[in-house]
């Protein structure tokens, strides 16, 4: 079973077309492996994008050096996975 | 295992199996109202099941809905669950339902994609496509909602097999979206399909593909307006509508430009309820909320089907 452990999704919000463009090329990086949740679409509109543990950090550096703004709405998905695993066993319980 | 449809826990996820058990149960149980049609099978063999909603006619005027095309958009299929029981207990009692149903067939496909949504139980709780594998790449699935005969191969899909919207080699090339394509051309009498995805709460309707605005944009885009403000009458759930391309971003390939160029005016796709912490990953509590809001946009686009009859 494929596991998320330290996976977070990222919440961006381009503030103008520039950092718009350079989203969509942080899309466009196969390397980093992202999972676009909630794609680009206009200025202020937000992106969702799942991280991948091991690229973190590149992906952090990569939004901090060009200014663009994150936060971060889920801190390991993984966590959540587990959560909702563990509800659903719960309603199958007579 | 639920031993009626008043027991099933709406409030949770299911798996597959239950959700088929779930169909079977309300065919059973309303042998007059409710039918099961298999319209093809899926990549790996599982049923294509539509629940058909007829009060009697033959070949009547018909609604479309679709669930779960996207297979970890699980709030989803929960919702297409709790639609399918909210059609049987209103049947009779709402004035509204009633009347679209005395002239309407209504058609709900609550698994659309059943091996991407088996898979998301199994093994990858994020899976978004089919589970076809694409020769020449160790990559699997195509996007099924970028594989339908409207604008394919242009630019809003990719045509790289490892992206999230791999539009596929050819149009149709997944058996989801075919039996659809053939379940519509034979129906023949098909007056609007709508589409239900997660999550961004938007509404929308044709094209994605083009920034042309199609014939009845005008009609489309008042709809939309309705039926949001009906939704948010709810509980304060607060969405964006129009057109896709204007509302979200270029798509090709997409399942309402196809029936809209079929000639099924009014045709549209919703992103459900996000609350801004969870994505794909909606907390089982907002399934009835999020089918309850949806509902009522569900209603006023329907209700309006009935009454401006093309």
């Amino acid at each position: 079973k494929v596991t998320f452990e330290g996976h977070k999704v990222l919440r961006i919000v381009p503030k103008d077309e520039v950092q718009l463009s350079l989203i969509k090329d942080l899309e466009e990086m196969m390397e980093f492996e992202l999972d676009f949740w909630r794609g680009l679409t206009t200025v202020s509109n937000p992106v969702d994008v799942r991280v991948p543990s091991h690229v973190l950090n590149s992906v952090k550096d990569y939004l901090e050096t060009q200014n663009i703004e994150y936060s971060t709405m889920i801190e390991d998905l993984q966590i959540l996975l587990d959560m909702e695993q563990k509800v659903m066993a719960g309603a199958r319980v007579p | 295992q639920p031993q009626n449809t008043d027991s099933f826990d709406f409030a949770n996820y299911h798996t597959l199996e239950e959700i088929y058990s779930f169909q079977d149960l309300l065919v059973a149980e309303n042998p007059n109202f409710v039918s099961k049609i298999v319209i093809g099978q899926s990549y790996e063999g599982r049923p294509l099941n539509v629940l058909k909603f007829s009060t009697g006619g033959t070949n009547r005027p018909a609604i479309w809905i679709d669930t779960g095309i996207h297979s970890r958009e699980w709030v989803t299929q929960a919702s297409g669950l709790w639609f399918a029981k909210k059609i049987v207990t209103d049947y009779g009692t709402d004035p509204t339902l009633t009347a679209i149903l005395s002239q309407l067939d209504i058609f709900l496909e609550i698994a659309t994609n059943p091996d991407g949504y088996a898979f998301t139980h199994s093994s990858n709780r994020m899976w978004r496509k089919t589970r076809k594998p694409n020769p020449g790449s160790s990559c699997v699935g195509v996007d099924p909602n970028r594989n339908w005969d409207a604008g394919f191969g242009e630019p809003g899909a990719s045509s790289s097999p490892c992206s999230e919207t791999y539009r596929g080699p050819s149009a149709n090339s997944e058996s989801e979206v075919k039996s659809i394509v053939d379940f519509v051309k034979s129906h023949a009498n098909i007056k609007a399909f709508i589409s239900i995805h997660s999550y961004s709460q938007m509404l929308m309707y044709p094209y994605g593909y083009k920034t042309t605005p199609t014939n009845d944009a005008a009609e489309l885009h008042k709809v939309a307006q309705k039926a949001v403000s009906d939704l948010t009458s709810l509980y304060g759930t607060k969405y964006t509508y129009g057109s896709i391309i204007d509302t979200i971003y270029q798509a090709s390939g997409g399942s309402i430009d196809w029936t809209y160029n079929q000639g099924i005016k009014y045709s549209y796709t919703f992103e459900l309820r996000d609350t801004g912490q969870y994505g794909f990953l909606l907390p089982a509590t907002q399934i009835i909320p999020t089918a309850q809001e949806t509902w009522l946009a569900l209603m006023t686009i329907m209700d309006h089907t009935l009454k401006n009859p093309y």
